[in-house]
């Protein structure tokens, strides 16, 4: 009786080309999937200004605050942009602050106000969400007794401006170019 | 410019061209959203301000911004092919909004002190040396401030150089402006990385010849003229 050739238990053999092309597709599904999220969580992100206007009690108007490259204005700015810095530096937003920028110095009956344009880098997906954080962190720091700046009333929120508009507000301080001497590297 | 190297973007962004028939004929400094300040020489063949585009940016071949001239106000005192008063104001057609590619540069006061050998900066697309070629791109040299005494000895100007000019570049020649970068800016950076406007390309003799420097229009001499027509 013939015993019945035993079947070769079906080795699953693939083709070498059939591994290449699998290893090939799985690698590159990854790499999709890896680049959407990359690209959602860090690049999907788009510039938005606000405008805000602070109070400061302690200092008094003077006319060379209005003189573009007078050292009390540029010292000021200075300070005023500093002190924003570490707000938004030591906030939740730290990875979304961009930088801030003083418009201009106007006198007022008790100190001084200053209107201040903020830059910021926010996701898509909960600009609403991060704009009132950043409204919030301001008023809490503001209202702290260590703060010289105080929330100006006549503006107690910040208020969205276009880009175009906001970039020529932020750049229209002049002799901005070259940085000169250039810094040793 | 004579013996110098292509601009970094954004490294002047005052820098603009005028232009006739799409042809760069002058420099020019943008000092507000809506004016510029360039040589009144560069008006001497073509007045009228319809004939004239200004283009913004680092080549001329693709500018970052072009605009119409609404008007030319030339010096009072200037006479055409004379060096003094070589200076003039122009209003575009409409402002520009100023970004990081497009700002105006500081306007010294009229007190502004500049002392010899202080480096300084002139920048064009003029040719790039005397009856040579001229560039597509910005082109830039670092020079120095030379005093007039020295600009007026009889072996260099002998005299023509007035208290309305500045002088810069070098004795020794090579590094200069030169045809075409008339009207342009002489910058000085200052307190902060600040740049100043301290002059405007003039005239000289030849680009880059030994003993014949750049002359310049000295901007501090004429501060209150600007004042008075662009009330800037």
């Amino acid at each position: 009786m013939y015993q019945p050739g035993i079947l070769g238990r079906r080795k699953c053999s693939w083709k070498p080309w059939m591994v290449a092309l699998t290893t090939t597709a799985v690698l590159l599904a990854l790499a999709v999937i890896t680049g959407l999220l990359v690209y959602f969580l860090v690049f999907d992100q788009k510039s938005h200004y606000y405008q805000s206007s602070f109070w400061i009690p302690s200092i008094t108007y003077s006319p060379d605050l209005s003189i573009e490259q007078s050292r009390h204005r540029t010292n000021l700015k200075q300070k005023l942009i500093n002190e924003i810095d570490v707000i938004f530096q030591r906030s939740s937003l730290k990875y979304y602050y961009v930088k801030s920028h003083v418009v201009n110095f106007r006198p007022s009956n008790d100190g001084l106000k200053a209107d201040i344009l903020l830059k910021f880098q926010f996701p898509h997906n909960n600009v609403g969400t991060l704009k009132k954080q950043a409204d919030s962190i301001l008023n809490k720091k503001l209202q702290s007794t260590q703060s010289s700046l105080k929330r100006d009333i006549s503006l107690p929120y910040l208020r969205e401006i276009n880009a175009a508009q906001a970039e020529n507000i932020l750049n229209s301080d002049c002799g901005l170019g070259m940085e000169y001497p250039p810094t040793a590297r | 410019i004579a013996d110098g190297k292509p601009a970094d973007k954004a490294s002047w962004p005052w820098q603009s061209s005028l232009q006739v028939d799409g042809i760069h004929l002058c420099g020019a400094s943008l000092i507000s959203s809506q004016w510029l300040l360039t040589s009144a020489h560069c008006f001497d063949t073509y007045k009228n301000p319809k004939l004239w585009t200004v283009s913004f940016g680092t080549t001329l071949s693709h500018p970052l911004m072009t605009r119409k001239i609404a008007s030319i106000i030339i010096h009072e005192n200037y006479a055409s092919h004379k060096h003094d008063d070589d200076i003039a104001v122009v209003k575009l057609s409409s402002p520009v909004l100023f970004s990081e590619n497009l700002r105006r540069v500081c306007l010294p006061d009229a007190t502004f002190q500049v002392s010899p050998k202080s480096k300084v900066f002139v920048t064009g697309w003029g040719a790039l040396k005397a009856n040579g070629p001229f560039p597509n791109s910005l082109q830039e040299v670092e020079i120095e401030i030379i005093s007039n005494d020295i600009c007026n000895q009889v072996n260099v100007y002998g005299g023509a150089v007035s208290s309305g000019m500045i002088c810069a570049g070098f004795l020794t020649g090579k590094l200069d402006a030169c045809e075409g970068d008339s009207g342009g800016p002489l910058v000085i950076s200052h307190d902060r990385n600040i740049w100043y406007l301290l002059g405007i390309v003039s005239w000289g003799i030849d680009c880059g010849k030994e003993n014949k420097p750049g002359i310049y229009t000295r901007v501090t001499h004429y501060r209150n003229w600007i004042k008075s027509k662009t009330n800037i």
